[in-house]
């Protein structure tokens, strides 16, 4: 399809800006609801007021998820897709023409709560993190493959619930690593802060490796 | 666009053959994992052997819930869509090749995991009901506004949940009657049972509308 291959143009182009001012940009996917705001949120709970990190969150309607997370003092911007599911590079790059890419080290892009049309579209990120809360089932990975195969790292959220629903955590693993064999895996709850620290080091390592 | 077009015409026919035919076609949506399957289960559970019901259920890959539904001994038919994050009206149609409609009084339709698209391409369906469960957030009526303008019900699932979330149930209600004032709500949890019995005389009723 047309739209793709232009899309693909366009997120080569944010690719080789992003590469040539050593920011790390990170493409957040999940479905509706599975705690890509709230672990957002935490993250900017950790990092000192000097951090060089800017956020773009993408929501069809409502200002609601930038309004949360500009209250931790980074430079945010909402993406209102009117009702389009999934954000796309043009989006991105207009959104950028407010910001000095320079002045950045990390973007962290939210995008639309939609397990398909996301995967499809490159907003060229150096990599693709999909959110799974506990309460969503542990099928998920098989039957919406495709953005766990794109994705570089899988987060298992919620685990705080794991005593009150019937999952199998271990056959979600599984799961993913059936259709992603080299998938990472990070399990955590913002609730009770557990896991937070692994996916913190997993973002400074990525951090160090554009840097 | 001529693609919804095209698929107005084809919905338009399926009402007529429902209408004609006596038959009460639903159409469930909701974000992946929100409990769709876990509700036709426990109803399918409360039938009669000698219903005449029927489902078909639509994922982008696996037959994993047609093969759930399918141990209660009634006609069950997955649609897998492939790449299609929602069923749409031709699909309907080509599944229902298979089928008496003359023999049935009911058709369930589970649709693909996405509470964004299924809400443009009508089925033919006399309802669409929206499920939302208590783990997703309050917000997401005023996120994704059309399917709740667009539902004649909304069942909030997953409720035996609510003790360890910090969901304000009151909100997630004044929220989807903010987008829909006439919209229809239901609480319940597939887990423990509770609100069971509201949706299934709600779905008498509305069975007996078409009788
Ligand atoms: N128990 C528990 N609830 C959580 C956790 N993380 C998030 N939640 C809840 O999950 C709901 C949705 O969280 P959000 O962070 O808004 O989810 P989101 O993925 O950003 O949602 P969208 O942007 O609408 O797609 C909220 O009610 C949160 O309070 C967690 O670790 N444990
Ligand atoms: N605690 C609790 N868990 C539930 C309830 N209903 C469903 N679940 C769980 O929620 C998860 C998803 O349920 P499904 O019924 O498969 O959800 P679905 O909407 O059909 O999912 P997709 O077809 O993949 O979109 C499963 O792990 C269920 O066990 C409930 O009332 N309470
Ligand atoms: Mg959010
Ligand atoms: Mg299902
Ligand atoms: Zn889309
Ligand atoms: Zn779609």
């Amino acid at each position: 399809k047309k739209v793709l291959h232009e899309n693909q143009r366009i997120a080569g182009e944010l690719r080789k800006r992003f590469e040539e001012q050593h920011v790390l940009c990170l493409n957040l996917i999940s479905a509706p609801g599975s705690g890509k705001t709230t672990l957002l949120e935490k993250t900017l709970n950790c990092f000192q007021k000097n951090e060089k990190v800017a956020l773009l969150t993408g929501d069809l309607q409502t200002e609601n998820d930038a309004r949360r997370l500009a209250v931790y003092g980074f430079p945010v911007q909402q993406i209102v897709t009117g009702s389009v599911c999934h954000l796309d590079g043009k989006m991105i790059e207009r959104a950028l023409e407010k910001w000095e890419l320079a002045a950045l080290d990390l973007l962290l892009i939210e995008n639309v709560g939609n397990l398909v049309c996301p995967s499809s579209y490159d907003l060229g990120e150096a990599a693709k993190i999909v959110l799974l809360s506990v309460t969503e089932g542990e099928d998920k990975p098989l039957k919406y493959p495709s953005i766990f195969v794109k994705s570089d790292v899988m987060v298992i959220t919620k685990i705080d619930l794991l005593p009150y629903v019937s999952l199998n955590l271990e056959r979600m693993k599984a799961n993913a690593r059936q259709v992603h064999p080299g998938i990472e895996i990070i399990e955590l709850s913002c609730k009770t802060g557990d896991g937070l620290d692994v996916w913190l080091a997993w973002l400074e390592r990525r951090r160090d490796s554009v840097r």
